[in-house]
């Protein structure tokens, strides 16, 4: 299964 | 107040035309760095930067820093009756509601205003920290853009690997599967046809087609477009604004659950 990740994963918020 | 004059009032409608399916409202950040703007898509997967450097107006002011709500359906319904030869002005007074675009025909014979109502968002900023990618290839952005659609005709998600052999763009569906492979190509007449393959590391990641393909609309902007990758990070699709700065897309990877 592939699951679509979240730039909140990636980058944090300002 | 802020006023801006663009000569080349068609690279702002060509913006437009590239983010307003993506992002339905955003805030345009103006200061005295120029006119910029950051927004997800409304599934948090996609992120769009912009920046137009004031070095790139005929005319920049902006007195003081300032956040402009849009709501990019509107505005691109107001840019798009401005001519392609038109001068566009952006006109707003600090603290007010409206914004004003003006358009001048270049032969000054019709000018025209529209105004547009500013809207209050609420947006969440992402920290994008400068990376390192582990590969960067820059080739013509038509191509890239034919790759894309070529591929979401077959299946739903691209995977995009860098060897040192060249980019691979691979997709599999109901129907069957394909592979396109772009091997590094500098030998040609104009630096804009040519695909260059920066390779630190060999990197393969798999995307949603359905992004890629959107992010193609900005393909008018620039002659070429560079796909920066890393395994950790999302990839990110820079189409550059000539002399001005630069329309970027920052997309999530899909990843084995």
């Amino acid at each position: 299964e592939i699951f679509q990740t979240s730039l909140e994963d990636f980058f944090t918020n300002k | 107040m802020l006023e801006f004059r663009l000569v080349q009032g068609s690279l702002l409608k060509k913006v437009m035309e590239a983010i307003k399916d993506l992002v339905t409202d955003a805030n345009f950040e103006c200061s005295s760095t120029g006119f910029s703007l950051q927004a997800m898509d409304s599934s948090h997967v996609a992120l769009v930067a912009l920046l137009l450097r004031s070095e790139g107006f005929e005319h920049y002011r902006c007195d003081r820093n300032l956040s402009m709500g849009m709501n990019l359906n509107n505005m691109s319904k107001m840019l798009k009756c401005a001519g392609n030869d038109d001068i566009i002005t952006i006109k707003a007074d600090d603290g007010g509601d409206i914004v004003t675009f003006m358009f001048e025909s270049p032969s000054q014979d019709k000018i025209s205003d529209f105004e547009m109502k500013l809207m209050d968002i609420s947006s969440e900023q992402l920290g994008i920290p400068e990376s390192e990618y582990q590969s960067i290839v820059r080739m013509p952005a038509a191509e890239f853009q034919r790759i894309c659609k070529d591929l979401s005709s077959i299946g739903d998600t691209v995977i995009i690997s860098v060897t040192k052999e060249g980019v691979k763009f691979s997709t599999r569906g109901d129907i069957g599967s394909a592979n396109i492979v772009c091997r590094q190509n500098t030998s040609v007449d104009k630096p804009e046809e040519a695909t260059v393959i920066e390779m630190k590391e060999p990197v393969s990641l798999t995307f949603a087609l359905r992004y890629m393909n959107s992010f193609t609309k900005a393909t008018p902007l620039s002659n070429s477009v560079s796909l920066s990758m890393s395994s950790d990070l999302p990839l990110v699709v820079e189409y550059k604004i000539a002399d001005m700065g630069y329309l970027r897309f920052y997309l999530a990877p899909k990843i084995e659950d």
